[in-house]
């Protein structure tokens, strides 16, 4: 079971989450009871790398449109941010007394704030990435649901005209995003969607421009040419609505699949 | 994006921290 849902978030946190459980080990092992170096320069590394995150996740909390990544990410950059401190005061500590328990523990504690609060960051971030793919996804079932009314060829035409870019996005960034997943179940039930809505549009467009004909002839069958229309229209909202609900989970919400 | 690259660097430097401080204790046992 991965413990990070995208291939992205993963392999920038595994190799950091690797290193804190050594930390943890060494220390539980009783490795510890010798003089810590100088961690000085190291831990302004990490504080310059967290002064540039923070400076980066409020530019984007600040100009974003998302009020969600609005109110989350600043409560997840404070987190890093003591974290950092937590750090420094480790280094200082240890620095006066290379022998120092407390100077310890606050390294690992402030490894362990950093590594959950960089983890947090990212998944404000990649939520917010995940809202606007659905956005997408809502903006085609708006586009469908236009469907039943059409009733000549030059709405139809308009109808594929408005369609085909956004359908298009929605199975390009869906698509990406699946290939960026960890979990192997989302990721086949997206594949899946993506496919038989791919399937479906051309369809779609086949249905409605049948019922259009049997409507400016004699009508004859109309009905049921709109039923088909109907059906196909509802079975490609379906697969939206489904890939719009797989999206959003993430690998905690395996409890749902059980 | 930025803010992968920003968490980048936080997560390298963090591991280089930790890989220095466990590495030198491993040294001294």
């Amino acid at each position: 079971m991965p413990v990070f849902h995208t291939k992205t978030i993963e392999s920038i946190l595994e190799p950091v989450a690797q290193q804190v459980s050594r930390l943890v080990i060494i220390h539980e092992e009783g490795e510890a009871g010798h003089e810590m170096p100088d961690l000085e320069r190291p831990v302004f590394a990490v504080s310059k790398a967290v002064t540039n995150l923070v400076k980066v996740g409020r530019e984007m909390s600040t100009s974003t449109d998302d009020l969600i990544l609005k109110q989350d990410m600043p409560q997840a950059l404070n987190k890093v941010d003591e974290a950092a401190r937590l750090l420094v005061e480790a280094a200082k500590l240890s620095k006066i007394d290379p022998l120092s328990k407390p100077a310890r523990m606050k390294l690992i504690e402030g490894s362990r704030w950093i590594l959950q609060g960089t983890s947090n960051v990212l998944l404000v971030f990649d939520e917010s990435e995940v809202r606007k793919i659905v956005q997408d996804c809502k903006k085609t079932l708006d586009y469908l649901s236009v469907a039943e009314v059409v009733e000549n060829m030059e709405d139809l035409v308009q109808f594929v005209r408005d369609l085909s870019p956004i359908l298009s996005r929605v199975t390009v960034e869906v698509c990406k995003r699946t290939e960026d997943l960890t979990h192997q179940i989302h990721r086949e039930v997206l594949n899946r969607c993506v496919e038989q809505v791919k399937t479906l549009a051309p369809i779609l467009i086949c249905s409605m421009k049948i019922f259009i004909q049997i409507l400016s002839q004699d009508g004859k069958g109309v009905e049921e040419a709109a039923e088909n229309r109907n059906y196909l229209c509802g079975r490609m909202s379906e697969e939206l609505n489904e890939i719009i609900r797989v999206l959003q989970l993430t690998t905690y919400d395996e409890d749902e699949w059980d | 994006e930025l803010i992968l690259d920003a968490a980048k660097s936080i997560a390298s430097a963090t591991a280089a921290l930790i890989k220095a401080a466990s590495e030198a204790q491993r040294e001294l046992v």
